[in-house]
Parts: structure tokens; C-alpha cells; sequence
């Protein structure tokens, strides 16, 4: 999964890849002070050719927000909700709209589910459909948090530990492997790391194709710039 | 091409690949300039123009530069001044009648290489029974590494497959190897530097020609076959062993005085050809004219032996003289095959048609051309396929092109040239065979959307028709078709069920089959068929229809009329980096008819040199709201 850090306030962003082996649970947001887990479960290709580089992508998220009693576990195949005891099961091929009690939850037809908590966070989850016969993809899943700042300080996990900003700077540009896609030295939690200039993509707009977000690639599973190690994010159940 | 000894072509590669008529190429070419001062290299290839661009890169020295495809009016605003300076000059020209020229230099240091790299893509068309892939290839010197390889996956299987070259001589031709197996076949041809020399000590090199490749594949079924991939289809039409319908045909022939000679001769000629392959259940007429129109006889004729002699003594006594009145001469034609369907002379199961050959713009009667156009239209009132035939370079050909369209039919140039005889010929037997008529493809309105044209007023013999569109929900792996058509004795209706076949990955490095080539083949057709829409269309639906293809042309990268690949390069030190741009011709445009290359008269070509910003960095666009996310791509 490709991971995008937006920093509005440098007016840009970082980006890293993490790849593990599929099946592998990463703690994406903890945030003790609101109770709020998001943890995804990543998937493979369906089919890789010997030799080639082994592609992840995040196929199940578990979210609790343990201070509103809210847990969704969504999939690639269904969305399911429980709030308060109350139980739903949605699908992503049918439009949706629920309105809870603390939560707001809407499903479009094949493509997005948003969640805004009252007075809290608001998150949306974009389906990437994958045309079902396709010899390598399959569908999978991305994860989007808006309003990240209603988090508290204590916010941690992959994505957590940048939504109360994350200070570096960046040296001039010289020429990197690509010429396409300069580098950079980046001084960052105490590390200097070779950076790249790149892109990523959001696709919250454009299902299909994304839009480029103009981005500091960091290499190595994001080694450096995330807390520790990959290995420390890494949990044994979706909830 | 090369301007001097001292730049060395080290590779030339052409890789081609073909997945259901969809052809990806990519034409690869590296120099070395050996000398130890900077000098100009030129990269000239020739892609045949039904063919969109997609690509183009130079790598000079570690450093690339990549084209971009952008609006063409917003590739003009901002090359304007350039242009308005006056350096205009082609990236892309026509180039013989099947091809055109991308050619763009570059200065390369001393002791430095550059890399080019073009990428073109195309659906093959059926003709004759079967596809072409033509490359033509002039090295100019012989290279180091030079190889041409093309492989083809036709899930229908292929029926047979040649591969030859117009440069081949006895030594060369073990060098072309041809595997094929069922589904999928590989062509590959790779000299080395000494065959591809005259001789051992000789200068210069054999390779100098077109290498042509020709394949069908096999039909079988009567609804044809239909491929689903990624939630687009595409559904190839052509059924085996159908009897070919009677035709009633009837040739406009223009003699006015600029046919005088040797293209009324060639005419006769070709004339005479034509009548004697009519088949005896078809009819026929013939409508000469100048000033003044002169039907051969007031209504179709059978082509009985008896008629067909008298109507070739007839032709030869044709001769040039007068004025090109085209709009009573269609409009004569128009009324012998309806008074020849009204009175029932003709079968009920037959095809109608047009063919109208003329040289020169209308000079006499109604000269308007959008009143011809209407007339013509109003006239045949979807009854009839008109088809045109533009002779020599004086015709307004989008004039032609256009008169065809609106009446299901399409247009031709025929070159001025010793074998315009066969060119004739050639046309009339593409179309001489129908075997069906109005042929409708119908698929569930609810599952299907973005269709490409999906009725055709005739199927000719050898050809194939193609329609592509998007499903409505990716996960839809079937659903029903129905193609209905006018046959020879009783109506074709044939129902089936599409689905989607597992299939093995066949060019797994692109993903190439599953990837996005379904969907780049829809896009293909549907810029095709907007574009020809928008030429027969008002000036209101001109807007939408030109919007539409704009934007599929930026959104796949292709380089069609209406959008230019906009090419940065380094120069020199006064001018640090300039841009090119290079357009996609259109039909009108190609008015150069020589093999040799373009004249210097030709219009449409444009050559713009202005600074363009080359910063790597890119500009910031990213929300203010901050957002982080984990996503996949």
C-alpha cells in the first residue's frame, strides 16, 4: 500500500510504500485518549510471476471508536457496522445511507463509504473494484482520514503518528536514479535519508485513475520516517 | 538518419504487439556520435496513418525528454509566438498513401548518445480476408543491433499468418522466423551488421523497405466473437460463409476536362475491369458527366452478358470535355436506383449503392457544396451507400469525404499514378461483395453504455465490423447479443450470449491483454467514430461531439486531429531547450502523393521553437485540509 502524508501547512507531503507479506494486520491509527483503532489486513495479488516483486494492498480495515461504541469491519465483499449493540450489514453493491446515533454512514454503490462521527473524525474508504477475471489484481481497499487534527496528541500507529504533523527539512535536489524523479537529502526524526521527488496518488475523485499528489517519496517501507520499525506496528487481530 | 559517418546507429528495434487487432509499436532507435564535436542526429520513422501516437521520448546523455499530448489549440496559444515567427516546419508529414513521416532532430554532444522511442497504436482493419501490420524500415547505414519483432495473440486462433519484405532478397529471407501456435503467433527478423550489407566491403545497407505482416483468424461463429476484459467489450462481426447479396450499383463518372488523357484512360480501364467481374444477378448503370449528365441508359441494366458488352463499348467511347456538374449527375444516379426499387426491377434482398468518381471540385450547376451535400442527402435518403472517389489532387476531398459519410458510405483518394487502374479497381472490390445489409448489433441497454457505432448499412466480403463498449458493472461477465441483418435469401438474426473466458496471461511484463488494451481499443473506435460524426454533424453538435473526443484523446494519449504532442528537446547554448510539436494529419491534409517524402508547399505542418519550463519539481496542487491515507495503486 502506498501511504500519503498531506502537510498543509509545508503545503506538501510525504509518501512511503510498506510491503509485508499478505495477510499481514498493521495498526494504522491507535488513539488512547478516544478509544480509536484502525487496524487493515493486507492482501496480495491474486497470481505473481516467479521473480517479480510481491504487490500488497490493505483488503480489510477493523475501526473501533470504543468512546461512541462504534466498530466497523469493512471488506472488499461487505461493510459491518455495530454501534451501540445495534448490528448492520451492508454491501458495497447497493448505495446506503445510515444514520446513527453519534455516526453518519454512507455507502456509494461500488466505490466509497464515508463515516463522519459527530463532532469527531470523518474517514472514507475507497473501494477499487478489480474486474473479477483479471489474472493478477483483485479488488482492495483505501483508507482516507479527513479532519485528522480532532485526534488527541497521543495519536499513534502508521498513519497516527502524522496527524499532529511531523517536522523535516530537505536539501537542495540532485540528480537520482531516475531522471525523471530527482533526490534529496531529508532530515527527519533525527535521520538524514535519501529522499525522492515523486507522486502518489489520491483517488478519492477519480476512482480509476487518481490524482497526482505531488510528493517526498521515502524508500525502505518508510524506514525513518515512521517511529521505529515496521515490525512494531504489526498486530495479531483486526480488532 | 545520420549526418555524417561519424554518428554510429547502434540499435534500431521495432516491437510490435498485437492483441485482438489492437497493435501496440514501439520503435526504439539508438545513435552514438563519435566525433568529438556536437552534431545533429535525426530520428525519421514512418507509422501508418491510421495510427494514433501515443508516445515519444529522446534520452540524451542519462536525461530524457518526454513528449506530451495536450489540446492542440492550447499547444498552438502557447507555441504561437514561435509559430508566428514564422519557423514552420513538420514533425509529421504524409508519406506515400498508406503512411506518415515523424521525423525530429536533435544536436548531440561529442562522444554522446541519444535514445528515440516512438509509440503508435492502431486497430487493424480487415481487408480481403485478413489484417496488415506494415513497418517500413530505412536504417540508412547497417546497425549494430537491428531487429524487428511482432507477436500476435488472437484468442480466436489465427488461420494463417506471412510475413514478407520488399527488401528481401534470398540471402535475408531464413532470417525471418515465423512461429505460430493456435492463438498466438511471433514474427521476428534481426540481421546482423554483415547481412545487412550489399556486399562484404559495400556501403550502404539491403534494409530498405516495408516489412508486412498479414494474418486472419479463424471464424466460426455466427454472432462472432465477443471479448470482455475489464469491464469493457469488444465484439468482432464477421461471419464465415455467408452468400454474398445482388448489388445494384451505379457509376458517376465524371469526364469533365481535367480527366482528359491519361486519368480518363486509366478510368475506361478500369471501368471495363469492373464491369466484366459484375456478377449476372446484379444491376448496374452508368452515369458520365460534365456540364451535362448522360445516363448510359435511363435504368439499371442486369449484368447479363449482352448488357455488360454494350455497357463496355460504351465506355470506351467516353471523352473528357466540359464542366463537373456532381450535384445533378448523384442526384441522376439517385433516381435510377430508386425508380429501379419502386418499380421492383431489382431484388427485394439487395444492395444498393453510389460510386461516384470524380476529379475536381463541382464547377457547374449547383456549385454550394453544403447545398450538394444536403441535396444528396435529402435525395437518397438512407436508402443507397454513396461512396467517393477523390482522383489526383485537386479534389476537395473533405468535400468528398463528408458526402460519403452522410450517406453511409466512405471516400477514397485515388493517386495520380501508372497504376490508378488497379487503385480503382481495388476500391470497387472491397466493395463489390455485400453480404449483408443493414446490420444491427443490439446489446441490453441496462448492461451496456458508451457504445461505438453499433449499425452498419452494408458487411462487405474480407471485412469485419467492430463495436466496443463499456458494461455497466465491472463484475458483469455476460450478457445477451443480437445481431440482426438483411441477408440473401431470408433475415440474419442470430442471438448469443457474451461472456468473459478465463485466459492465460499472455505478455505478462505489460499485463498487456488484460491490462487496459479492451479499454484502448474502445477509445481508439470511439475517437474514430466522433470524428467522423463531427464532420457530418451542425455546428451545434459540432461542440459537444468535438469536446467528447478532445477528451478521450488527452485522457488515453493519442495523438488525433485534434490534439499535438508537444516534444521538448535540448538545442544549444543560446537556446537552452525548445519544444516541437508534432500533429496528426488529417485526410484533407495529405496532399502529398510521393513516396519520396512531403513538398514544401504542404499546409498543417507546424514547427514551433519557444522555451518551455523543464523543472522537475512539480507544482503543488495538494488541498489545504490535510489528509492522509493509505491507498493502492
Amino acid at each position: 500500500p502506498h501511504f500519503i502524508i498531506g502537510l498543509p501547512d509545508k503545503n506538501d507531503a510525504l509518501c512511503f510504500n510498506i510491503d509485508d507479506k499478505p495477510g499481514t494486520i498493521f495498526n494504522l491509527v491507535k488513539d488512547p485518549l478516544t478509544g480509536t483503532v484502525v487496524n487493515g489486513q493486507t492482501i496480495g495479488d491474486k497470481k505473481v510471476e516467479p521473480g517479480s516483486k510481491i504487490n500488497t494492498y490493505f483488503g480489510r480495515f477493523g475501526i473501533v471508536l470504543q468512546k461512541f461504541g462504534i466498530r466497523l469491519m469493512v471488506s472488499t465483499q461487505e461493510i459491518l457496522v455495530s454501534e451501540r449493540g445495534k448490528q448492520a450489514k451492508l454491501f458495497w453493491s447497493e448505495s446506503a445511507t445510515i444514520k446513527g446515533h453519534n455516526m453518519d454512514l454512507q455507502v456509494t454503490e461500488d466505490r466509497s463509504l464515508s463515516v463522519t462521527v459527530k463532532n469527531s473524525v470523518k474517514f472514507v474508504i475507497i473501494l477499487h473494484k478489480v474486474w473479477k477475471m483479471h489474472p493478477y489484481h483483485q479488488d482492495y481497499l483505501g483508507f482516507y482520514t479527513l479532519d485528522s487534527h480532532l485526534f488527541s496528541p497521543k495519536v499513534h500507529g502508521l498513519l497516527g503518528q502524522f496527524y499532529n504533523g511531523v517536522q523535516f527539512e530537505v536539501s537542495e535536489l540532485f540528480p537520482g536514479e531516475n531522471e525523471e524523479k530527482p533526490d534529496a537529502i531529508m532530515f527527519v526524526k533525527g535521520h538524514q535519508l535519501v529522499v525522492t521527488r515523486g507522486w502518489q496518488r489520491d483517488f478519492r475523485k477519480d476512482v480509476k485513475n487518481g490524482e497526482n499528489v505531488p510528493c517526498w517519496f521515502i524508500h525502505n517501507n518508510g524506514t525513518g520516517i515512521i517511529d521505529g520499525e515496521l515490525s512494531d506496528y504489526i498486530v495479531s487481530g483486526l480488532f | 538518419s545520420v549526418s555524417s559517418d561519424e554518428i554510429e546507429v547502434q540499435s534500431v528495434k521495432i516491437d510490435c504487439k498485437v492483441a485482438s487487432r489492437f497493435a501496440h509499436t514501439v520503435m526504439t532507435s539508438t545513435a552514438l556520435n563519435k566525433a568529438n564535436f556536437s552534431q545533429e542526429v535525426f530520428f525519421e520513422v514512418e507509422l501508418p496513418k491510421t495510427a494514433f501516437m501515443t508516445n515519444f521520448s529522446m534520452e540524451i546523455d542519462g536525461k530524457i525528454y518526454v513528449g506530451e499530448v495536450k489540446e492542440k489549440e492550447k499547444a498552438k496559444k502557447q507555441y504561437e509566438q514561435a509559430v508566428s515567427t514564422g519557423q514552420t516546419a513538420g514533425l509529421v508529414k504524409a508519406s506515400g498513401r498508406k503512411m506518415e513521416k515523424f521525423s525530429v532532430s536533435v544536436n548531440i554532444a561529442a562522444n554522446t548518445s541519444v535514445t528515440f522511442t516512438l509509440t503508435y497504436e492502431e486497430l487493424l482493419q480487415r481487408g480481403f480476408g485478413k489484417y496488415e501490420i506494415m513497418i517500413r524500415v530505412k536504417p540508412k547505414q547497417p546497425v549494430q543491433q537491428f531487429e524487428i519483432v511482432a507477436d500476435i495473440y488472437e484468442p480466436q486462433g489465427i488461420a494463417f499468418l506471412d510475413a514478407h519484405a520488399t527488401f528481401i532478397t534470398n540471402e535475408l529471407l531464413p532470417l525471418v522466423k515465423k512461429t505460430l501456435t493456435d492463438k498466438m503467433a511471433h514474427i521476428s527478423f534481426s540481421p546482423t551488421l554483415e547481412q545487412q550489407r550489399p556486399c562484404p566491403q559495400c556501403g550502404g545497407t539491403l534494409i530498405d523497405g516495408d516489412f508486412v505482416i498479414k494474418y486472419d483468424v479463424n471464424r466460426v461463429q455466427d454472432i462472432g466473437d465477443i471479448q470482455i476484459v475489464n469491464g469493457y467489450f469488444v465484439h468482432f462481426f464477421a461471419p464465415a460463409d455467408l452468400p454474398r447479396l445482388p448489388k445494384n450499383v451505379v457509376f458517376v463518372i465524371d469526364r469533365s476536362g481535367s480527366m482528359y488523357n491519361i486519368k480518363m484512360d486509366q478510368t475506361r480501364k478500369a471501368l471495363v475491369t469492373i464491369l466484366t467481374d459484375l456478377n449476372e444477378e446484379d444491376h448496374f448503370g452508368l452515369v458520365p458527366f460534365d456540364s451535362t449528365v448522360s445516363p448510359w441508359r435511363p435504368s439499371l441494366s442486369k449484368a447479363t452478358p449482352e448488357n455488360v458488352k454494350a455497357a463496355k463499348e460504351f465506355v470506351l467511347t467516353i471523352e473528357a470535355g466540359g464542366w463537373t456538374n456532381i450535384n445533378e449527375a448523384v442526384l441522376a444516379a439517385v433516381n435510377i436506383l430508386t425508380a429501379a426499387e419502386k418499380n421492383n426491377t431489382v431484388p427485394d434482398r439487395s444492395a444498393s449503392m453510389i460510386i461516384l468518381l470524380t476529379d475536381g471540385d463541382p464547377s457547374f450547376g449547383v456549385r454550394h457544396l453544403p447545398t450538394i451535400q444536403s441535396n444528396v442527402r435529402n435525395a437518397i435518403g438512407g436508402n443507397m451507400s454513396l461512396f467517393c472517389l477523390g482522383f489526383g489532387n485537386d479534389v476537395d476531398y473533405n468535400f468528398l469525404d463528408v458526402l460519403a459519410k452522410q450517406n453511409d458510405g466512405l471516400a477514397r483518394r485515388i493517386y495520380e499514378a501508372s497504376d490508378a487502374v488497379l487503385q480503382l479497381q481495388g476500391f470497387y472490390d472491397e466493395v463489390s461483395s455485400p453480404l449483408l445489409s443493414e446490420v444491427h448489433f443490439k446489446y441490453p441497454e441496462n448492461t451496456v453504455n458508451s457504445l461505438t457505432s453499433s449499425h452498419f448499412k452494408q458487411l462487405f466480403n474480407g471485412s469485419e465490423i467492430v463495436v466496443a463498449g463499456r458494461l455497466n458493472d465491472l463484475e458483469m461477465n455476460d450478457f445477451p447479443v443480437e445481431v440482426s441483418a438483411q441477408g440473401l435469401e431470408n433475415d440474419f438474426m442470430v442471438k448469443g450470449q457474451a461472456s468473459a473466458q478465463e485466459k492465460s496471461p499472455i505478455f505478462p511484463d505489460q499485463e498487456y491483454i488484460f491490462g487496459d488494451f479492451t479499454e484502448r481499443l474502445w477509445a481508439y473506435l470511439t475517437i474514430q467514430q466522433l470524428l467522423d460524426k463531427r464532420d457530418k454533424s451542425t455546428a451545434e453538435e459540432k461542440v459537444n461531439i468535438t469536446a467528447k473526443a478532445l477528451d478521450l484523446s488527452l485522457r488515453y494519449n493519442f495523438v488525433t486531429p485534434l490534439t499535438s504532442l508537444v516534444v521538448t528537446k535540448p538545442q544549444n547554448d543560446e537556446k537552452p531547450e525548445d519544444a516541437v510539436i508534432a500533429d496528426k494529419l488529417t485526410e484533407a491534409q495529405r496532399t502529398d502523393t510521393q513516396d519520396s517524402g512531403p513538398t514544401s508547399s504542404q499546409t498543417g505542418y507546424r514547427y514551433a521553437s519557444a522555451p518551455v519550463n523543464t523543472g522537475h519539481i512539480p507544482s503543488h496542487r495538494y488541498a489545504s485540509t490535510p489528509v492522509h491515507s493509505v491507498d493502492g495503486d
